[in-house]
């Protein structure tokens, strides 16, 4: 997190680490986690942890490691041999279904799903928070969690971006509607914030509360504008991806 | 040894009988025989009631006869100028002369003989309660058709004893009723119905007509009744004096009907039945009796089925009703099963929540189940809420049976997200 403040699990309790490769991810419910597609490509055993600030062995001891029981990447994610010299983030969105239900409780709690109302479309300056240990100005992992609140901007200020990653042109890179920009005054997620939700809060409710608009997708360089998986447009595969797979576990 | 004839002269006889002479002769004749004593010849010094000279004629130590004087034959084609017939077999004579006798006395001349005494008409007390047949020495006692002679050979009596009567209706009656009852009889009689009958006895008045009481009261003839632990009369007269009806608390009866030598009565008749013991009706506000009746006796059988939120149970096994039927012992078979209020149990616990320890767990009871908040709420917002309902389960009115679901609260954070700036 780029431009961020150190801050306590309970201000996010729906985020999930992704412990190798570093990543997040955002709780939408008992039994699934919500991540980046590119999180957990190659990966079908991923090890979690929700409920721990700090990723200190003696604090993740304390948390509640989280087991898989499937990995379910989006259909129409593209696959490519090369991770380093990927260029297309469409449908960058996978669940991931664990074994066990969750405990919630001040530390885990999962994030609302955006709803299909016309005010769940994010839109340029609203302010969502964004939340993760992944790479900061000064250090290339933290150990305690992060978070900013960044602006929803158009997607042309992020594709206006100049590439960081050598090996891919500018003009590779793919930016469709599934995808949402959002950044400001160097407020960007970065490596390792991978997958962690771009929570906005639910619209026309009085106490706080909070929606995974987007999960953090990619970015040409950190520090400017960052791309987020648009989740709204995954609604119904989520919701019909955990329908299809809920019931007795098989062994 | 007894002799069938004999001859007894005074001492001297024919001349004249000296003074101061007693002399006596016993007599004896075999049993069965009388005697019949007659005088041919008698003179003797006549006194006043014979108190200087006689002859005692002695049976059984008391003085039969006292003869002095002179007698003559009233008819002159015989001799015998005194007889005498005594039905004993046994006399004595005693002839007494006294110290002083002025004239000359010849005394007396007597025979006897053994004659054949007719018991059943020679005496005042009559030998045999029914037919006495007299035979030369003896005699004999008979009876009368379907009567038989005692042991003692004298009394005839009537085999009325034995019947055991099992029907649940019936009737008995003193034999040969209505024409009179035997004497001498003992007649007994049971009534043995299965358990769970009380008799009841049913006589009229008009159907008894037994040898009334003596001036003390005392029936010489009577008829009694013996349940167990109850005993009915003993009752005779013209009339029964006892109640219409009898009801015993038995199912079983022993009747007796004891009747002496005398008496021309025509006897008596009565009608039994056995009543089925009654159960007691028990009234219940949770449950219901099939068929409903007034009352309830032996063998009746009834479905009792418990009213909604109302079981009965027996081991592990629940159900809504039970059959129980009235005993012989006036008790209701399964009278430990009763309708309990239906128990719907320790309520379920839920995963994320929990339930309030009810205070009671039966057939109305209210729970509430509530989520761990805030971090769970329930799905069915008025799904907290269940009752202990009649089939014995917890009952929501919305979710009925299925339990209530705690599901995640999303989105809140417990602290909220605060920007630290400098």
């Amino acid at each position: 997190i780029f431009g961020g403040y150190s801050t306590k699990i309970q201000s996010f309790p729906w985020q999930v680490y992704f412990e190798s490769p570093r990543g997040g991810g955002a709780l939408i419910d008992e039994y699934w986690v919500l991540t980046a597609a590119h999180v957990v490509e190659g990966n079908s055993d991923p090890v979690m942890y929700v409920g721990s600030t700090l990723l200190k062995i003696e604090r993740l001891r304390n948390a509640q490691r989280l087991i898989t029981e499937r990995v379910i990447i989006h259909p129409s994610w593209k696959q490519e041999d090369d991770l380093n010299t990927r260029t297309n983030f469409d449908n960058d969105i996978a669940l991931v279904q664990l074994k066990d239900p969750v405990k919630m409780g001040p530390t885990v709690a999962p994030i609302c799903l955006p709803e299909t109302s016309s005010d769940y479309n994010p839109s340029e300056g609203d302010l969502g928070l964004i939340s993760g240990w992944g790479r900061t100005e000064n250090r290339t992992n933290v150990i305690q969690l992060r978070g900013a609140k960044l602006p929803i901007t158009s997607l042309e200020k992020c594709q206006q971006v100049k590439v960081e990653n050598p090996k891919a042109r500018s003009n590779d890179y793919v930016f469709t509607d599934n995808m949402i920009c959002a950044g400001e005054k160097g407020v960007d997620s970065c490596e390792g914030d991978s997958g962690g939700a771009f929570a906005l809060p639910v619209p026309n409710v009085k106490d706080p509360k909070f929606y995974v608009a987007g999960l953090v997708s990619w970015g040409k360089k950190c520090g400017t504008y960052g791309i987020y998986t648009k989740v709204k447009n995954y609604v119904d595969w989520i919701l019909k991806t955990m329908q299809e797979n809920s019931g007795p576990k098989k062994d | 040894e007894p002799t069938m004839y004999g001859e007894i002269l005074s001492p001297n006889y024919p001349q004249a009988y000296p003074n101061e002479v007693v002399k006596t002769w016993d007599i004896e004749v075999p049993e069965g025989f009388g005697i019949h004593l007659y005088f041919t010849h008698l003179d003797m010094e006549l006194s006043e009631n014979c108190a200087y000279d006689s002859v005692q004629i002695i049976s059984g130590g008391i003085e039969e006869e006292r003869l002095c004087g002179q007698r003559t034959s009233k008819s002159p084609n015989s001799p015998t100028v005194e007889e005498f017939q005594f039905p004993y077999n046994r006399l004595q004579v005693v002839f007494t002369s006294d110290f002083s006798n002025e004239e000359r006395f010849t005394g007396f001349a007597a025979y006897y003989s053994a004659v054949d005494v007719n018991e059943c008409t020679d005496f005042t007390d009559v030998p045999c309660s029914h037919f006495c047949n007299n035979f030369i020495g003896g005699y004999f006692c008979s009876c009368p058709p379907e009567y038989f002679l005692h042991d003692d050979m004298r009394t005839c009596g009537v085999n009325c004893s034995g019947d055991v009567f099992t029907a649940l209706i019936g009737e008995i009656a003193s034999p040969n009723y209505p024409n009179p009852y035997p004497e001498n009889s003992r007649c007994e009689y049971q009534i043995r119905l299965q358990e769970g009958f009380r008799l009841v006895l049913t006589i009229r008045r008009e159907d008894f007509d037994v040898e009334p009481a003596d001036s003390e009261g005392n029936c010489h003839d009577s008829l009694t009744f013996a349940a167990k632990n109850q005993q009915f009369g003993p009752y005779c007269g013209n009339g029964f004096p006892g109640p219409l009806t009898i009801k015993t608390q038995s199912n079983t009866l022993d009747i007796v009907f004891q009747t002496d030598l005398t008496g021309q009565n025509k006897g008596w008749k009565l009608r039994y039945h056995g009543d089925p013991i009654p159960c007691p009706k028990e009234i219940s506000a949770n449950s219901i009796w099939e068929p409903e009746k007034a009352k309830y006796v032996f063998k009746d059988v009834v479905k009792i089925t418990c009213v909604d939120g109302f079981e009965v149970v027996e081991g592990n096994v629940g159900s809504t009703s039970f059959y129980s039927t009235c005993q012989s012992n006036g008790q209701w078979s399964n009278s430990r099963l009763e309708c309990q209020p239906v128990d719907c149990g320790v309520p379920e616990p839920i995963e994320n929540g929990k339930v309030e320890d009810p205070e009671d767990t039966v057939f109305g009871s209210v729970i509430h189940y509530t989520c761990e908040e805030p971090y769970y709420y329930m799905e069915q917002e008025e799904g907290g809420e269940y009752h202990c309902a009649a089939n014995g389960s917890w009952v929501n009115d919305q979710l009925g049976v299925e339990l209530p679901k705690c599901i995640p609260v999303c989105g809140v954070p417990t602290e909220p997200f605060k920007v630290q700036q400098r």
